[in-house]
Formats: structure tokens, sequence, C-alpha cells
């Protein structure tokens, strides 16, 4: 990339295929570079417009839409117990990403309950308690099949009772096409409100780096219907860059809160957006 | 908003008088954005275009009344072609128990697809076996076993640590028991993670597998291509399943793993439940990527 000694159209061509490839979507590599040439006009303004600088200004760029307003403020835990919500679509890393909050949380001094939330899949509940023995936490679980909503209740009932911090609650893989599960979230919402009027304080949509496109619909439906407050990218660690992503949080100002970096309890960064458009931009 | 971009645009194509070489490539812009929009892989779209252009910049085309009409039909045919032609079976051929060992990145669907697959051999007449070979994800192997459960269908869980262990032992469990279809069941993993791909390897090594098949996900993006390589580089696959296609992406990826690996579509995954399995038709598909 950018080894272009000129600022000219083959090299804006370049840096199209480089974010079209990382999954950045037509449109918003579109605005993106448009945003780009503004940059360097500015620079050359002040003739500080080589190529090597176009990728620094790029990676301006992509930072800047990652931080959308959403982001200035942390995570909002200081209720306690603090209740997250983890919704997502099938298989995207929610359960996993749990284990590795839960690990995070603990290190940080606060004692942390677990709710299996997902009733529906086989051995989902049994996947979180083998999390909760490793972790050494315990896990709110009712048989398979039980009502969701009733399992995020009677979780809250227990973190108040035993007074902990923080309560993460799992919840089944959705697609967000599916107007029955996505009732079945909000339903989960509503049921929390009659213990806590400002539970979930976080509702954290797990995102799979591998997403194309349909990550922004996914999001947008998700948000509209459980109010999501913040984002995981997980699976970061393969060859996928997540350049969807960019989009989610650019035009529904959410914030990316953390990023999965694999299958440990230990594999999830702090998001950083100078670091994310580094590595997307190779 | 894909659909309606797709409709509008082949609505004014269609409705166009004579085209020039300029409205054709004009068109094709157009395409280009679609199928990159729907997640077709960048350089297969590349080439794809490269393709129409061919034969949408013909003679044909520039003297026909209706070259709309034509250069959607070109895009259409095309990409009908390029997914594969119609229908194609699972080879269960050979001497049983035929092992089918089932691969693929981290939640891409695998499990659930055995335990779909092994109900539609059986609603065949065939006696599958499902082996729990993934040792890694916690409560894998029950959700494998509560699968088996729910379809009164036998699960292999030997209890030992080696995934090719467990694997040759389902063999001689098949043979021991009249079972002769073995469906293997292994961890999701990364492409790019050595150890976990020569493991598959050695399980190929060991079995050598008639069918290979590479589960993706329906909604995956650009990044598809690069997995699908390299399980085919290492594991020769025999076919391809694309999963969660009852979500609303488009499933550009089907067309980018089909068209870099050359291998056939066998499956396609609509739904949770155990029988949303379906065969996978290519003109189906082609009518969902354009919309
Ligand atoms: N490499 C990698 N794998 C991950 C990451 N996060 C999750 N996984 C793996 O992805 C697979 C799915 O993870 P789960 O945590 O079960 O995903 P889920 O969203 O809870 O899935 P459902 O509940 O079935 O919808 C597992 O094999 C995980 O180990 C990550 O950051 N990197
Ligand atoms: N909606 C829908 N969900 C699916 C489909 N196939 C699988 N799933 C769901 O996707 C999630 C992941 O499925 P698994 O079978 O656990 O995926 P896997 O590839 O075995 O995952 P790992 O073993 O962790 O790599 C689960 O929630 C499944 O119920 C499908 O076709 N449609
Ligand atoms: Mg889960
Ligand atoms: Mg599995």
């Amino acid at each position: 990339l950018s080894s272009h000694p000129r600022i000219d159209e083959d090299l804006y061509a370049e840096l199209e295929e480089a974010l079209l490839t990382a999954d950045v979507g037509v449109q918003t590599a579109e605005d993106i570079l448009q945003a780009l040439r503004d940059k360097v006009r500015r620079a050359s303004a002040m003739s500080d417009d080589n190529a090597a600088n176009v990728r620094a200004l790029l990676g301006e760029v992509i930072a800047e839409m990652m931080a959308p307003a959403a982001r200035e403020n942390g995570l909002n835990l200081s209720a306690r117990p603090a209740v997250i919500l983890v919704v997502g679509v099938n298989g995207s890393g929610k359960t996993t990403t749990i284990a590795k909050l839960a690990r995070k949380f603990q290190q940080d001094g606060r004692r942390v309950l677990l709710a299996a939330g997902d009733t529906f899949r086989a051995a989902a509940s049994e996947q979180l308690s083998m999390w909760g023995d490793r972790l050494g936490l315990p896990v709110i679980s009712q048989g398979a099949g039980a009502d969701p909503a009733a399992v995020a209740f009677d979780a809250l009932q227990a973190a108040k009772a035993r007074g902990v911090d923080l309560l993460i609650i799992d919840t089944a893989g959705r697609l967000h096409n599916k107007a029955n599960l996505m009732q079945e979230l909000s339903k989960i919402g509503r049921v929390l409100k009659k213990l806590d009027a400002d539970a979930p304080h976080e509702v954290l949509l797990v995102l799979d780096a591998n997403t194309g496109q349909n990550m922004v619909q996914q999001a947008r439906v998700f948000q509209d219907i459980s109010g999501v407050t913040g984002l995981v990218v997980a699976k970061l660690d393969g060859t996928a860059k997540g350049g969807a992503v960019i989009s989610v949080c650019h035009e529904l100002n959410l914030p990316v809160r953390f990023i999965g970096l694999g299958e440990k309890m230990d594999d999830l960064d702090e998001f950083d957006p100078e670091a994310f458009a580094r590595v997307l931009l190779g | 908003q894909l659909t309606q971009g797709f409709e509008n645009f082949f609505r004014h194509l269609r409705g166009h008088g004579k085209l020039t070489e300029d409205n054709i490539r004009e068109s094709l812009r157009e395409v280009r954005r679609i199928l990159l929009e729907a997640d077709v892989n960048f350089k297969v779209v590349k080439q794809f275009i490269q393709n129409v252009q061919e034969k949408a910049l013909g003679q044909e085309v520039l003297r026909s009344i209706t070259p709309g009409q034509l250069v959607i039909k070109i895009i259409h045919d095309e990409l009908v072609a390029l997914l594969g032609e119609g229908v194609s079976r699972l080879d269960l051929s050979s001497l049983p128990p035929v092992p089918v060992m089932v691969v693929g990145l981290q939640g891409s669907g695998k499990t659930t697809f055995i335990a779909k697959l092994g109900l539609h051999l059986r609603r065949k007449g065939k006696f599958p076996l499902l082996v729990a070979g993934d040792v890694y994800r916690p409560a894998a192997i029950d959700q494998l076993q509560q699968l088996g459960r729910q379809l009164d269908l036998p699960v292999w869980a030997p209890g030992v640590q080696d995934p090719v262990d467990i694997c040759r032992d389902g063999m001689a469990e098949a043979r021991r028991t009249g079972r002769d279809v073995v469906l293997l069941d292994t961890a999701g993993r990364l492409h790019i993670d050595e150890p976990m791909m020569q493991e598959l390897a050695r399980i190929r090594e060991a079995l050598k597998p008639p069918e290979i098949l590479y589960v993706a996900d329906g909604m995956a993006g650009q990044d598809a291509v690069r997995a699908a390589q390299e399980f085919q580089q290492r594991l020769d696959f025999s076919g391809i399943v694309l999963t969660k296609l009852d979500g609303d992406a488009k499933g550009g990826a089907a067309l980018s793993i089909r068209a870099v690996t050359g291998k056939p579509i066998r499956f396609i995954g609509t739904g949770e439940k155990t029988d949303a399995l379906e065969e996978f038709h290519p003109d189906r598909m082609a009518n969902r990527i354009l919309g």
C-alpha cells in the first residue's frame, strides 16, 4: 500500500481496493476517501502532502469515524449490580466474550455473576457453566426451554440478594430478521426493568469480524429493538479486518468497547481506534 | 435497500433503448457496486465484470433493440454458471462406513449442520454415526450428544483427548455397530492456526474421507475467500456448505468461495432447527445475490 511517490488517482484506486477488501463497503469507502481528499487538500496547503503522509491521514479518518460521541463516556457500570446484556447473531462469539468480560472485571476486583440466558440451543447453558467453573464464578441457569426473561429476572434478583457488583446475561444467538426472536429480546429488557428501571445498564452487541455488509443491518435492528449501547468485535485474531464495523460506528453512533482476539479467557483487548485503523490498512 | 437498488437498476436497463458502449460500461459499474455490496469478493467481482463485459460489448447486444434485456440475461446466466451446475450430491458410494469430515472457521455452524445432515441421511435410509471430534470448545461434545438425543442418532464420544484418535475410533465403532456413514465434527479453527490445520490434515490422512465439507457462514464478507483457499490447499475439500441463509445477508460469499475454489456447494443451512437443511440451487442463489 502507498508505494506511490505522488498522490494521484492510482493511489486513490489502490486505497479504495484496500478498503473494499477489508469489508469497508462501497458507500463508506467513498465517504472515507472523500474525507481523505479534504484532509490531503488541507495538508498540501501546508505542503505536507506526500504519499507517505496520506496513509497516516487515512488512518486518522478511520479512527475519527470509529470514535463516536458515545465513546466519550466509558461503560456505564456504576449501578450495583450493574447489568450487562450480551446480544448478537448466531455464532458471533457472545458466550466466549462473556467469559472474557467476566475475567476482566474479576481482575478489576468486581464480584461477577453470570446468567445462562440461552435456553434454546443445545448445551448452551452447559457451555457458560463450564466457563463459570473455570473462572470460579456462579452461573444462574434453568432447564432447557425455560423462558429467557425468567432466567434474566431470577439472575437479577439473585445478583441483588448476593450483593454482586456485576451481572452479565448471555442470550441465544438470533438473526435480526426474525421478528419473534427480536421480540423475545425486548421482553428480556422489559422484565429486567421491573427490578431496576435502568437495567440493563449496558447492552453489548457482539459482532463477528468475518461478517460482510450485513453487519450494518444487524446492528441497526439490534439497536432499534434491544437498545444496544456498545459493540464488541470478536475474532479479530483471524485475517478478516472487520471494516464493516466502521459503518456501524459511524452510522449508528455506537462505540466499540472491546475486541476479541482468540478463544481463551484472556483474549480480550480494549478497543483502540488507531490500532484498528493501522491493522485494517495493513 | 439493496434489493431496491438492483430492481431499479434492472428496470432502468430493461426499459432502455439501444445501448452504446458507454451505456454498457456504466451499467457494469453499477453491477460492480451491487456485487460488492452483496459481499462478493473484490477480485471475483473484477473477473466477473470482465467476463460479462466481453459478452455485453458484443455486436449482438449493440445491435439489439432490447439490449438491456440481453445484458441482464448475460449477467444472470454468468452468475448461475459460476455458482455451479445444479444440485450436487454427496458421494457415499465407497465401502461403508463412509467418513464425512466437516471443517470450517469458528461458529460457522458445523455442529448444527452435522445434526441436520445426520437427520437428512437417515431419512434417505442411511445409518449415520455422529462423532464428537471437538475437544476444545467447552460443552461441544455435550452439544453434539444433545443433538443426537433429540434426533435419536448415535453420537460417539470416547472421552479421549486426541481428535485423530477419536475419529479413527469412531470408524471402528461404526463397523462394530453397522453404521454406514460417519459424520466427523471438528473444532472451529483459524486457517492461519498452523497446529490446528495440521490436526485436520492428520485426520484426513488417517481416514481418507471421500467427502470433506467446508462449512462457511452465509453472512461472511471479503475474507471468506482467504480462509476457504487455505482450507482447500490443506485438505482439498470436496464440497461447500453455506449456513444461516435464513438471514438477510445477500450471500455473495457463496459466489466468491465457489469461484475461487471451484468446489460445488452441497447444502445450505436455513435455520437453527435440525430440519433446516436444503440442497443448493444455483439459480435461486443468483436471484438472491442480484436481489
Ligand atoms: N478465534 C476466535 N474465536 C472466537 C472468538 N470469540 C469466539 N470464538 C469462537 O467462536 C465460536 C463461537 O463462539 P460462541 O461464544 O459459542 O458464540 P455465540 O455467539 O455464543 O454462539 P451462539 O450462542 O450459538 O449464538 C467458538 O468456537 C469460540 O471459541 C475470538 O475472538 N477469536
Ligand atoms: N439461523 C441459523 N442459525 C444457524 C444455522 N446453522 C447454525 N446456526 C446457529 O449458529 C450457531 C453456531 O452453530 P454451531 O453449530 O455451534 O457452529 P460451529 O461451527 O460448530 O461452532 P464451533 O464449533 O464453535 O466452531 C448456533 O447458534 C446455531 O444454532 C442456520 O442455518 N441458521
Ligand atoms: Mg452462545
Ligand atoms: Mg461446533
